[in-house]
């Protein structure tokens, strides 16, 4: 799996 | 998108027009901690300014800019409309051991050591604390009206709703967000309390009240 925060969230 | 995420984003919507229509039918703020308030426009702002730069989707574009706009408007409500309705008395929390504490936090945790993403970490921080002054001021009160109440169920809702989410994004592409993941946790942690008399008195059609 990939580590970081997805853009798309609020 | 999934269905978690959506319904999470539509409950912490839900949350700000409870809190809005309340404000404005009572035509008072009594109960309402302004300095949790002030913490949300903090949050908001220091969050979502990506949407100057970072193009998402309408979606994100347009809730950003509610989640700000709406915010900003709450505070004004509070300071300047409805002024005489708030008793900064009874609003003692100090907010600045949460401010701090979460300054160096995000310094400490963050994807990446550049402003926006230490600011990122910031308010991802300050989000899962901010409710704890208007949380005080409740346990201070020992009640609570019960417009009120369903503004806190709808916006604990919010991000307990987001850990279903983040469990579906896991499996489904992959993706891990630890710091959203352990704040979100502990931001659904502190409404545990809350929840249990909400679910248990509320709902059962009583008055929010504590055992004394």
């Amino acid at each position: 799996h990939t580590e970081g925060r997805p853009k798309d969230e609020l | 998108m999934n269905l978690f995420r959506l319904f999470g984003d539509l409950s912490h919507l839900a949350s700000i027009l409870i809190l809005l229509h309340k404000i404005q039918t009572t035509r008072s703020c009594r109960g309402i901690s302004f300095k949790t308030q002030a913490l949300y426009v903090t949050v908001f702002v220091a969050r979502y300014l990506d949407l100057f730069y970072d193009w998402v989707s309408l979606y994100n574009f347009s809730m950003k800019v509610f989640f700000i706009s709406s915010s900003i408007y709450i505070l004004y409500l509070m300071k300047v409309r409805f002024r005489p309705t708030h008793d900064p008395s009874i609003d003692t929390f100090r907010a600045e051991y949460l401010v701090g504490p979460c300054v160096v936090l995000a310094l400490i945790f963050n994807y990446k050591f550049t402003f926006p993403e230490v600011l990122w970490s910031f308010s991802i921080f300050l989000e899962s604390v901010a409710i704890l002054p208007q949380l005080f001021m409740l346990q201070r009160t020992g009640e609570a009206e019960t417009i009120t109440t369903h503004y806190l169920a709808a916006l604990g809702a919010y991000r307990a709703l987001y850990i279903p989410n983040w469990i579906y994004r896991y499996f489904s592409e992959g993706v891990v967000d630890p710091i959203a993941v352990i704040a979100g946790l502990v931001q659904t942690a502190l409404y545990v309390d809350f929840f249990y008399v909400y679910f248990t008195k509320v709902l059962q059609g009583q008055k929010f009240e504590l055992p004394a």
